[in-house]
This record gives C-alpha cells, structure tokens and sequence, in this order.
C-alpha cells in the first residue's frame, strides 16, 4: 500500500527568467520581496 | 527574497519563484490532470479556475468545475495578499486522483484572478500543500489528512526522495504510506516537531568550516520541500556568505567564482538531534548555465522568517537532495537518512 508519486525536476521560474534576461524587469515589477520589505518593523524584534 | 512564505493568521504570501520539482494529480470526474508542486511549507491545494481571466492564467491547464460530475460547490471564497496584489478564488470538493489512489471529497482551491506573470513561466499547475491543518486557510482537511481519514495508507508517514540530477531516474519521488529502504542508507535520525504548522524542527547547530558556530544554543527549523535553498536569519547568512567568499548581485542572490570551487570551505555542518549533516561545497553551491557562461549560486539565502519560537531557517532542496526526508504524523516527527 506504499503510493509512489514519480517528481520531476525543472529549472526553477527564476532560472528561466534569468536565462531569457527577464528576471530584472520581472523583479522590478512583481517585487515579490515588498510584502516582508513592508511588515519586517511590525513584528516584535527577535 | 526569493522562496519567502510568511504566515500571519489570515495573510501568507507564496512564492514558488525556486520550486524545482512536481508531479501530477488528477480533480473530478472525469479526472482532469495537473502538475502541482508537493510541498510541505502549505497546507493547502490549489489549482488555477476556468473562470482565471488574467495574464498569469493564460497558459496553465485549468480546472473546469462545470465538466466535472463529481464537483461540489462551496461557495467560500479566499483572498491571499501579496505586496503588489492579491489572489483570489474560490473553494470546492471534488474526487483527487493521486498515483491512483482516490480521495474522496477533497477540498481545494480554484484560483480566479492570480497577479503577477510568474506562473506563465511555470512547468507546474497549482501546489499540494503536505502541512498540518494550522497552516491550511481552507475549512476541511488538507490532502494528507484526508487520506489518512479514509483509511488509505498503511502508515500515517510519507516520505522523498529528491534527486539533484535533472533526467535522473528517478528524479524525484514522493512516497505515501511509508519509505522505500532502497532509497537512503540506514539509520533514520529522528527529531520531533516542535510546532505543528510547517514541519518545524529544532536545529542544534551550524558550523562553518569548523569555525563561527551559528545558532550555538539551537534554533528552530522548518523543512520545506517547496524552497529550493537553505535560508536564514539575514545576520547569520551574511557571516556564512563572507565565509565562503559569495558576494551579492542585484537580485539578492550570492554568486561564488566557479574557478575557486575547490577554495571554498569544504564541509558545512548542520547538527540536528546530536548528528552532524555535512554538505560539501560541491552540494551546497548551485550551477547554472547562462548561455555558455557558467554561473555559480551560493545554496545559503537570507530570508526573516519570524515566528513566536524565533528566527526561523528553513532546509530546502539544497538540503533534501542529500539526506531522504521522512514525515510522520502517526508521532509528529521528521526522520533523515543519507539518500
């Protein structure tokens, strides 16, 4: 009764934006850092 | 910060930019496919709707509740807030179709407006959250526990196996009921959770090059098969980067010379429940090509992950490419063997 589920591997979105010299624009437009960039001083230090 | 997934109450934020590897499902009646990303830092399952509109829906396959006989109607919506946007859907049940084992009534989440282009890049669909019920936004049982609830695994543990060659054979495999003793080499070192969200361990130590011990008095931990890279307080990254002599591009990343590979330390350690992990620079520097150029990342990443245990780190693939990861709900514990 063991379910194998077979994964693949593939270049990560990041690795494929990077290859097609999109990942600067991709970054400057989705800014996928802002939500943590804005809530980091909320959360109690440490 | 690429890979950061926060989770505060209502308000998480994916990100699936460093998701390496996936594998399919199946929804309804009859079954419609999908490639999702099994990962253990999400509880929930989600694929994109047929009703998705956006640019970030054009090219994925997408869920048609209209064509399935078995689908269900929940009527709840859900809403995932992002910095620059949001995601929203709506929920359902329907048959799941895992490696021909079938879920009754599974919950999940079609996706009908998603921001963002990234998924247009993605080989993958949607994502199968393997974490406990604390971490799931959707009311219901996630995947795992609702197979458990059916009775249709032997044991309460599933387990990967993750191979750091692309076209390997296999790749990568996710085991349900159990493990496969041909994949990794005896004993399995086994460590409980310490809170049951994400699968989240205590880390006992991280040692550099024999040197600058990080977390010397313990830090906690999460295991995430959905984040590529090992990541860390911001503070103790940079030490770690400085260390191995990685200096930072424009996109947060840390990029080594490939010339100097065999200068680098050679052995970094991480000791969980008394035993030392070892990762060599071979293991712990990830290569890419871009075009003919060889480029080569440092595998550590800082990200502040802040929860009420403290700063935490979180083992990605560059971690369970060496050591086979087991998850056992039956007695909340994660075990490690070499793979």
């Amino acid at each position: 009764a063991l379910i194998r589920v077979p994964l693949r591997k593939v270049p990560t979105i990041r690795s494929q934006l990077r290859s097609e010299g999109l990942l600067q624009d991709f970054l400057v437009e989705n800014r996928p850092d802002m939500f943590s960039r804005r809530y980091a001083q909320c959360f109690p230090a440490g | 910060t690429p890979s950061l997934r926060l989770g505060r109450s209502s308000e998480k934020i994916y990100n699936f930019m460093d998701a390496q590897y996936y594998g399919d499902i199946a929804l309804g009646t009859p079954e419609q496919n999908f490639s999702v990303v099994f990962d253990t830092g999400s509880s929930d399952l989600w694929v994109p709707s047929a009703y998705c509109v956006t640019e970030a829906c054009a090219l994925p396959k997408r869920f048609k509740a209209f064509k399935s006989t078995s689908f269900l109607h929940d009527g709840r919506q859900f809403g995932i807030n992002y910095g620059s946007g949001h995601l929203l859907g709506v929920m359902g049940r329907d048959y799941l179709m895992v490696a021909g084992m079938m879920v009754k009534r599974q919950e999940f989440r079609e996706s009908v407006y998603e921001p963002g282009t990234a998924f247009l890049k993605a080989r993958f669909d949607g994502v199968l959250g393997l974490g406990y019920p604390a971490l799931a936004e959707i009311l219901g049982n996630p995947v795992f526990d609702n197979m458990l609830a059916q009775n249709l695994l032997d044991k309460p543990i599933f387990s990967f196996y993750l191979s750091r060659k692309l076209n390997g054979s296999p790749e990568g495999e996710l085991l349900l009921g159990g493990t496969d003793e041909r994949l990794y080499d005896l004993p399995i070192n086994w460590l409980p959770v310490t809170a049951k969200a994400y699968w989240q361990i205590k880390i006992d130590s991280v040692v550099v090059q024999g040197v600058n011990p990080f977390c010397p008095h313990g830090c906690q931990a999460i295991v995430d098969t959905g984040t590529s890279l090992i990541t860390g307080p911001t503070d103790d990254i940079l030490d770690i980067q400085q260390l191995i002599g990685a200096t930072p591009t424009n996109f947060g990343e840390f990029i080594v010379d490939c010339a100097r590979l065999s200068n680098f330390p050679q052995h970094q350690h991480f000791v969980l429940g008394g035993k030392e992990y070892t990762l060599t620079s071979d293991q712990y520097i990830r290569k890419e090509m871009l075009g003919d150029r060889k480029l080569c990342f440092s595998g550590f990443q800082a990200v502040d992950m802040i929860s009420s245990e403290g700063p935490l780190w979180i083992l990605g693939d560059v971690f369970l490419t060496q050591y086979y990861s087991i998850f056992d709900r039956g007695q909340d514990r994660v075990g490690f063997a070499i793979a």
